[in-house]
Order: C-alpha cells, then structure tokens, then sequence
C-alpha cells in the first residue's frame, strides 16, 4: 500500500519485486508500520558520501561524519580522475534515500540518519582504521564497510592489532554500551576462487557479514563462499540480471542516480539499512543480540547449488549463503519482542603444538581437542556461536591447503578453502579462521581439524606447526534456543508490531566522546598566524614606549639645563639617516602660548624629528631663573 | 603543523607509530598518560600527535618534519625502534604501514 513519486522507485525490485514476488527484501509491511529507521544513525565508512544531492541531504548527520583523508569534519567525496568516488553515495542511498522527493529512489530506512566518514580516498593505516571505526561512536549506530583487503584469491589480509582493538572497544564502549553495529561486505574475489574466511574483517567475531545473491537468488559470479557467512541479501548478478538501483552522486559524469550498483559492496548496505529498522523498534538490542535475531530468522530457499546443512540446533547453512535471506519483516517482528541473549561466554584452548606433515589427499591429517565439562564450568559456556582456529602452518604453496572443522555434533566447516591463485609460500602464521556453522549447537565435546594438501606437487609437504581452539557462546541451553524459536515464530504475524507493545529497553550507558574539539591544521594556522603577529606587534610597542619614555627622560633632563642630545654621528647626522623618537611635547611658556617642539607627527611608531624644525626649535631650553612655576609639558 | 591535529592529521609519507602503553593502577587521568607518551615520543625522536580515536592508551607518533633523505629516515626508524623495543612502558609498538584497501 505504500506508493512513493520517487521516479526510480518502480525499479527498485530489492524493495518490492513486481516481476518475481518474494524475490524482495520484504520492507514494505514494516514500511506501512512506521518502521522506516527513526532515531538510528548509519554511518558509511567509504571514499566520501555527497550529503548535498537531494536524496541525501534531509537524512544527513554531520554530527556522524569526518573526513580522515583530509582531516576536517566534511566527508563529500572528490572527484578523481577514475570517476570512482561514488561509491559511498550511493551505499548511502541505498540505506537512507529520501521517498516522496520526486528524485531518484527510496532507502531501505528512509527514516533513518545517514553520516559519512571518508576514509578510501587516500594513503590509510591502522591508525586511521581504528579512529574510523570508533568516529562518533556514541552517534554512529552502525557502520557500513563495503571493503576490505584485496579479493585476488592470494591474500590473507584484515584489521591489524590498532583495527582490532578498535573492533572490539566498539562493540564493548559503542552505541552507549549496546556495542557498535560493523557490517561488512564479504568479497567479490569469486572469480579468483577466493574465500571469505581468508579476510579477517569477514571472519572477525564482531562483525556482521554479509554476502550477495542476485535476484533469481543465486550466488551471482563475483561472490564468495565462506563459514563465517552470516547471511546474504540481494546485489546485482550477471549481465541479463539487474542491478540495484540507489542514489548516485551528481559529480563528474554522475546524475544523482544510477542503476548500475552491484558487488557485495551492494549488499552489505542493505543489510545496514535493515537493521536500523531493528534499532528503531528496540534500541536497546545489542551486537550480539543483531547477530543472534539475523541467525534466527535468515530464511533458507530453494538453491541445488547451496549445499545447505541443518545443525544440531535446526539452523541450516551454506558456505554460499550463510543462514540465508535476510527479511526485513522477521528481522523487525524478532526484534520487537527480543530479550537480551546472555553475556558472551568464551573458551580458548592451549596452543596445541603438533608439528605433524600433512599428507597429500586423499589422505589427510587429523588432530582432535576434546573440550570437557570441567573444561567450560568456569565460562559457563553451553551452546556456540562462533568457533575460531588459530593455526601455524608451513607449506610452500598455501593455495594448496584445504582446513575443515567438524564440530561436536559432527557439523563440518569448510574453514580454510583450496585457492588455485594462492602460490605464497610462507604458509600461515597464527592466521585465525572462523565459522558460525554450529551455532547454537553444544560447546563440550570432540572438535575435529582436518588438514589435507589437494596440490598436485609431490615435492615437500607442509607442516601443521600448531593450532588453537577458541569457542564464543553463552550460557543458553538448547532448550533455551528453542523456546526463542518458538517465541519468534509466533511474532512473525506481526501482532506485536504495533505501538501498544514494547517490552521495556534500559536506555544504554553515557559515555563521553573522548575525541573532543580537535584543531583542524588550518583553524591551527591560522592561530599560529595571528599569535605571531600579535606578538611581534606587542614588541614593537613596547620597543617604541620604551624608546620614548628613554627620549622623555632625557628631554625633562633639559628643564634643568641644556639638553644634550644622545651623541649623533656626524656621518649619520648628514646622511639624515639618524633615527630617534623625539616627544611630541606641548610646552607652555608664561604667556600661555603653546609650542610645539620636536618634528611634525610622523608616520604612527616612527617619530622622526623634522630636521628643519629641529635647527630652529631644539627642546625648550627651560631658563634656571624662571618663578618655580613648573613648566608644563603635556606629552 | 601539518602533523599536528591529532592522529586523523596522518602524517602522509612521513614514518609512524602506533604504540600501546601500560596504563599504571594510579593512573586515571589520560592527561598524564598523554605527558608519558609526549616524554616516550621525545625519547624516540618522535613527535606525539595523541591518541589513537577512543583507544585508551594507544598513541601515535610521527617523524618530525624535515628528515627527508633515506639515510635520515633510515636513521630514524633505527633510533625509533630501539627506543620502543625496549621501553618498559611500550606494551607494543608497532611501524604504520599503507594498507591495501579495496572497494567492494
């Protein structure tokens, strides 16, 4: 029932898929609930956002913005010679385009407010990483990432130490206590046969990521499989597919609009925009209660290609698509009725050194932990969320490697994925792979790392140095997980999804913003400007008032006889080059007629004695004999 | 100057560090921890243009200005390193890098 004169809003189809019903992020009935994303602020951590176009303005948050590639507080994007910076308008369109403005397109929270921190458009380190991940933390709700390391199929790059931390105080400080929202795209290295869980902004336990399919919903051409997939939502696909359609910037050869969005890059901010819907209906859910609500209600679809797996706890899985689909409508109906899963629960194994050959296939190495009860009382940990392997591997093509982590229940995790384009021969260094396959499923138990070599050189073999388990849960029991089950099915009617329910939400910690004001190098300049100038002015002054109380002095020492001017030099005194401040007195005499003694006023500061009216009106000459009647000397 | 405004204001090509502190029991104020951290800079020859976002105790800190020939810059990172590496209130350090970032 929701009609918008957005011209381009009709080819929307991630919104309302005419053409193939369900094929959609299914907004529109929350839409018609006045769930739109009010009070929530998105942030898009990107090459610059154009606040100005018209689609953008009205939602815009400068208080969520900066600028780290040119230090000032304005992310607009600047054109460059690739007419590539568009790519965080439009990520920015997609979350929060403005309806009903006769231009271009609609946001999936239209309600919401949208920041910018440009960050892409330059040389950037982990120091800039970390200040972006935490830039007005306590404004940003949610940051969307449509980046990260290199999708060539070779690299095994993500946050360093800095962007970890970052991560981690975002999701602990962020959002007034609830935790920071990061969601990131999770690669379009597909054609390179790269993996996600060879990224470690993917694999990382604090964010949400979240892959592509196209609008047949299938794993479009660009798109990676990998364990620590979350879920997908929809992107462009091939050529004869269509993309999305979203906000452009209107610089360069931009119009303002564009349907030609796609690539993860597409999707993950439409992941974004729905969980600030989420947020508007129950802010005070936190990191992990978004994580535990898109795992509960991704939807599973008909895919042969999918390989979907049912755990332990009835979650299905596939490497491809993560839980699933992400729905708008169950994400917000679980949202309106979640209560807060408990505190997160971890348990980290001793490095296991193991320093064992890995055969090539079809043999293959297998190293078992057995995780004891005793082992968990004191974490209280029962069932699983994440479940992270940190291993040292030596091997001289690691393209070569296939890891698979089977869990307790016998859940297998294809961890770390063969890749044809990876030749590096330094093997892997306690790189950390990771998978949500088991969530939900029991912690205690037997875990199972399955190393194989599938190259087909026969020359030296790797080793597997040593691994370690670390496992993220809580203490929820599975009886516990199917209740929340149960509770969630049950909403999907919608009939809590009005404003006479709520359940009650504490309204989160305040934590102070340490960055404060900080100087931008030019307001910095320009007081450092200023201050030079007002400094050299004040000695100058000074230098004057002193020269000419020193003059003053000497001339009332002329009262009591002739004055003796300071020694001139001839030299100087001919060239008419001699300086000297000589007072501007008014002496009056007995008959009450002034004079003026000394030159003409000079330019202001310099008061140079006209040399003229010096030879004829030296300083009054002050006779001894005069009645005691003080001269009068007004200077 | 163009250094100074904080750790946004990257030092572009110019060397950096991140460096973690230990933070002492009695430490509450980040003011004293900023002085330990501008005296650690010093020490190293570095200059300190604050912390790191809102990451208690993590600094960073540039090559000043005006080393601009290999060898100096050569020379700085060995006395920079050595001053870090063996700091006792360094809980690490480590040499900024450009990262490699695509779009997605």
């Amino acid at each position: 029932s929701v009609h918008f004169n957005d011209p381009k809003y009709p080819q929307q189809w991630h919104l309302n898929n005419r053409r193939s019903p369900g094929r959609d992020i299914n907004v529109t009935g929350v839409w018609e609930r006045n769930v739109t994303g009010r009070g929530v602020t998105v942030v898009v951590v990107d090459d610059g956002v154009e606040h100005t176009v018209q689609d953008i303005a009205p939602n815009y948050s400068p208080e969520g913005s900066y600028d780290l590639n040119s230090n000032d507080p304005d992310p607009m994007p600047h054109p460059d010679v690739e007419n590539g910076n568009h790519h965080g308008t439009r990520c920015a369109g997609e979350i929060a385009a403005v309806p009903n403005n006769s231009f271009c397109a609609v946001g999936v929270a239209y309600g919401s407010r949208i920041a910018g921190i440009r960050v892409l458009d330059g040389p950037l380190t982990d120091s800039m990483e970390a200040v972006a991940f935490n830039k007005h933390y306590q404004i940003n709700d949610i940051y969307s990432c449509s980046w990260g390391p290199d999708d060539d199929g070779k690299t095994v790059d993500g946050p360093h130490q800095l962007g970890k931390a970052a991560l981690q105080h975002g999701v602990m400080a962020g959002r007034q206590g609830f935790g920071s929202i990061f969601v990131v795209a999770s690669g379009n290295g597909g054609q390179h046969n790269d993996n996600c869980n060879y990224d470690g902004y993917a694999n990382s336990i604090y964010t949400v990521t979240i892959g592509a399919v196209d609008e047949e919903g299938r794993m479009p051409f660009y798109a990676e499989e990998c364990a620590s997939m979350l879920a997908v939502t929809f992107s462009g696909g091939d050529k004869m597919l269509r993309s999305i359609v979203t906000t452009d910037w209107d610089l360069q050869r931009g119009t303002g609009c564009t349907e030609g969005h796609t690539g993860t890059s597409a999707a993950a901010p439409l992941a974004a925009g729905m969980i600030a819907l989420m947020l508007q209906v129950r802010p005070c859910l936190t990191w992990r209660d978004v994580q535990h609500i898109i795992v509960f209600t991704a939807t599973q679809y008909e895919d042969r290609h999918a390989d979907w797996v049912t755990n332990e706890a009835g979650f299905s899985h596939s490497h491809q698509h993560g839980f699933g689909l992400l729905n708008a409508w169950r994400l917000v109906n679980a949202a309106k009725v979640w209560t807060s899963v408990p505190y997160l629960a971890s348990y980290v194994s001793p490095v296991i050194k193991e320093n064992k050959a890995i055969p090539q296939t079809p043999s293959a190495l297998e190293v078992l932990w057995n995780v004891s009860r005793t082992d968990l009382e004191m974490s209280g940990l029962k069932t699983l969320e994440h479940v992270a392997v940190t291993v040292s591997i030596t091997h001289p093509r690691r393209g070569s490697l296939e890891l698979k982590l089977f869990c307790p229940s016998g859940m297998m995790s294809l961890i770390g994925a063969p890749r044809s384009m990876d030749s590096d021969p330094g093997g892997f260094s306690d790189w950390t792979f990771s998978t949500v396959r088991c969530w939900g499923e029991r912690a205690r138990g037997v875990y199972r790392l399955v190393v194989r070599d599938v190259g087909d050189e026969s020359l030296h073999v790797g080793v597997l140095q040593q691994w370690q388990l670390t496992l993220y849960g809580s203490v929820w029991s599975p009886v516990d997980i199917r209740d929340r089950q149960r509770l969630l099915e049950s909403a999907m009617s919608g009939k809590y999804l009005h404003d006479g329910f709520s359940l009650p939400c504490p309204p989160g910690l305040k934590i102070p913003e340490e960055d404060g004001y900080t100087i931008t190098p030019n307001t910095l300049k320009t007081l450092v400007l200023v201050g030079c100038f007002t400094i050299f002015w004040t000695v100058y002054y000074m230098l004057e008032m002193y020269l000419s109380q020193r003059s003053v002095a000497a001339s009332s020492a002329c009262g009591r006889g002739p004055c003796h001017w300071p020694h001139r030099s001839r030299k100087a005194k001919e060239e008419g080059t001699e300086l000297e401040s000589v007072p501007l007195c008014h002496s009056k005499d007995l008959g009450g007629v002034e004079t003026e003694s000394g030159g003409p006023p000079a330019s202001p500061g310099l008061l140079v004695p006209d040399p003229l009216v010096q030879s004829s009106k030296s300083a009054p000459d002050c006779p001894p004999d005069l009645p005691q009647r003080r001269e009068e000397q007004i200077c | 100057l163009a250094g100074a405004g904080g750790p946004e204001a990257q030092h572009p090509g110019g060397l950096s560090w991140a460096v973690h502190l230990h933070s002492r029991a009695d430490e509450r104020e980040e003011k004293t921890l900023e002085q330990r951290a501008d005296a650690l800079a010093q020490a190293a020859g570095l200059v300190n243009t604050g912390r790191i976002g809102e990451l208690h105790g993590h600094y960073l800190f540039v090559q000043p200005a005006g080393h601009g020939q290999a060898v100096e810059v050569e020379a700085v990172r060995q006395r920079a390193e050595a001053a870090l590496a063996g700091h006792e209130d360094v809980r690490w350090h480590s040499e900024q890098r450009l990262l490699k970032r695509t779009k997605r």
